[in-house]
């Protein structure tokens, strides 16, 4: 039996948005600790990893580890049915093959419940080892966000280049050039604003923009974003979701051959 | 040509 209780229910909407077009189908683990998520998109280039916390949960049970394959698009569309306010609770039982998110609004004067058929999928689980980054960029998620839009309009792919100076994202395409650099600004008034950059040593890395644009639909779940770079490693796109856990996004990076 | 490696060349399979 799992039941998982979750006052600020808009963050599963977030969640969901923010997977919905990486990720076709996954299945969701459900363990003691927590409501976790690992899957690859379909070209294998990019890997996500979700966690939520036990703790973040209003009311968490989970009697023993289960994992539910989801339609991550259908996923979304039950979720978009609730309210931004409204407390999800997700149900499932053990032996059952379908879960149902139930839904009620803040005054409890509405309560919906959505029964979504489950799914068999095969998963690859992928061992992620801690990493010693070179650098690490923490900045406003939104700002990450628009660097990747604008360049996007202009070439394919960007080059993210680390340096003592600050953070530079560069593009080439067919009609010309684009260079972006962020300087550390540690903005203690607004935290929410600050660029800051850890560097052991200078990094240079190339990824398809696709995927970075993808990565920011998790834009909403946090003002900031962290970006952990080191040379032959992929990247990890970082946005917390609230104090209960994590969406991390890794890309491949791009060899030149 | 630029080439996008696999991420399963990153990690170990659990």
């Amino acid at each position: 039996m799992l039941e998982l209780r979750l006052v600020q229910g808009g963050l599963l909407k977030k969640v969901l948005e923010s997977l919905k077009d990486l990720v076709n189908d996954a299945n969701f683990d459900c363990s003691a600790s927590g409501f976790s998520l690992q899957a690859m998109d379909s070209s294998h280039v990019a890997l996500v990893a979700l966690l939520l916390r036990s703790e973040g949960f209003e009311h968490y049970r989970c009697d023993r580890n289960l994992s539910l394959g989801m339609n991550l698009n259908n996923m979304a569309k039950m979720l978009k049915c609730a309210a931004n306010d409204d407390i999800v609770t997700i149900k499932a039982d053990d032996a059952s093959d379908s879960v149902t998110f139930m839904f009620e609004s803040p005054n409890q004067d509405k309560i919906a419940d959505f029964e979504m058929k489950l799914m068999d999928i095969d998963s690859e689980h992928l061992g992620i080892p801690e990493a010693e980054f070179q650098a690490i960029v923490r900045m406003p998620s939104a700002e990450f966000a628009r660097i990747c839009k604008d360049l996007s309009t202009i070439g394919d792919t960007v080059v993210i280049s680390v340096t003592k100076e600050g953070v530079k994202f560069s593009t080439r395409g067919d009609i010309g050039t684009a260079n972006i650099v962020c300087r550390q600004n540690p903005s203690i008034d607004k935290p929410e604003e600050a660029t800051i950059i850890e560097m052991e040593e200078p990094v240079s890395l190339t990824f398809a923009l696709r995927y970075m644009n993808s990565f920011t639909k998790a834009t909403p779940l946090a003002n900031q974003v962290t970006i952990s770079l080191s040379a032959d490693l992929p990247v990890v796109v970082e946005y917390r979701v609230a104090e209960m856990g994590y969406i991390r996004f890794y890309l491949a990076p791009k060899i030149e051959e | 040509v630029n080439q996008q490696r696999q991420i399963t060349a990153f990690f170990s399979k659990s």
